[in-house]
């Protein structure tokens, strides 16, 4: 996402933490975040052309194949060759154990960097929930589909991370994200409220599920992202209109899933 | 529900 949808994300998931879950939050974030953590949710792509974390660029993402619909974590995120799991996925499982080793004690041995592992978390748990955060390696998720957003040029990766959320902005909530995190919440409690319990569950009771996060991604992608999104055409109420509950309802799952 | 279920643990572990 762009800085509206990392801070959505991180506002929604706020007011869903338990009460200790805030106070280690608070702890964890960096004198800048004022005890915000949406204030800081954007710092992972702020840091990612940064040369000392340079190595961070491929978690944001997933690279599925071209035209497979599906997501698999072998064939797209591990690469076996460096014995890595260089993805937003392999991400999110690594932040994840980096705070729960943390948490279950002060082991001397691994001097983890608490706080970026909490900010890159609550970024890449953002990310995965973006639609083509998990789109083709061929067309780059979308960034090498040039489209136009009504009479603007851009790219269908832009479109998602952004122009949705602006021209929703602009169009329904007063240009004011605060008013667009409160129709956000109350569609969580109102209309969503039997689904919060499901999206909050991982099997097996683990901690995070990114691989099912990223099945819900690459199969909306599909669906609503590159559908009516071919090269060179003209986005507009007809895509904008069906698309926004899409990303409305990927940035409260975001957000439940985050806290 | 991520940093629930993390920072809950260490409140399971003090209840143990």
């Amino acid at each position: 996402w762009g800085k509206e949808g990392h801070y959505v994300t991180c506002k929604i998931a706020q007011g869903y933490l338990s009460e200790d879950a805030l106070f280690a939050v608070k702890q964890l974030l960096p004198d800048s975040a004022e005890g915000d953590l949406a204030a800081v949710c954007s710092w992972a792509d702020e840091v990612r052309f940064n040369y000392h974390y340079r190595w961070s660029s491929a978690l944001h993402y997933v690279d599925t194949p071209d035209f497979k619909c599906n997501y698999e974590y072998c064939r797209d995120c591990h690469d076996s060759s460096k014995h890595k799991h260089r993805c937003v996925t392999g991400g999110i499982y690594n932040y994840t154990m980096q705070l729960k080793t943390a948490e279950a004690g002060p082991s001397s041995e691994l001097n983890y960097n608490l706080t970026e592992a909490l900010l890159f978390l609550s970024h890449f748990v953002g990310d995965v929930h973006q639609p083509l955060h998990v789109g083709f390696l061929g067309d780059l998720g979308g960034n090498s589909i040039t489209v136009r957003w009504y009479r603007r040029k851009t790219n269908l990766h832009h479109v998602w991370d952004t122009m949705i959320i602006q021209s929703a902005l602009k169009t329904f909530y007063d240009s004011n994200l605060s008013i667009m995190i409160q129709a956000i919440q109350r569609n969580i409690t109102d209309n969503w409220s039997n689904d919060v319990s499901i999206w909050e569950h991982c099997a097996h009771n683990s901690t995070a599920c990114p691989d099912r996060y990223a099945s819900e991604s690459i199969s909306l992608a599909c669906k609503f992202a590159y559908k009516n999104a071919t090269p060179g055409s003209t986005l507009e109420d007809g895509y904008f209109l069906s698309r926004l509950p899409i990303v409305e309802k990927r940035l409260a799952q975001g957000g439940v899933r985050l806290a | 529900a991520i940093l629930n279920h993390i920072f809950a643990s260490k409140t399971r572990i003090a209840q143990a």
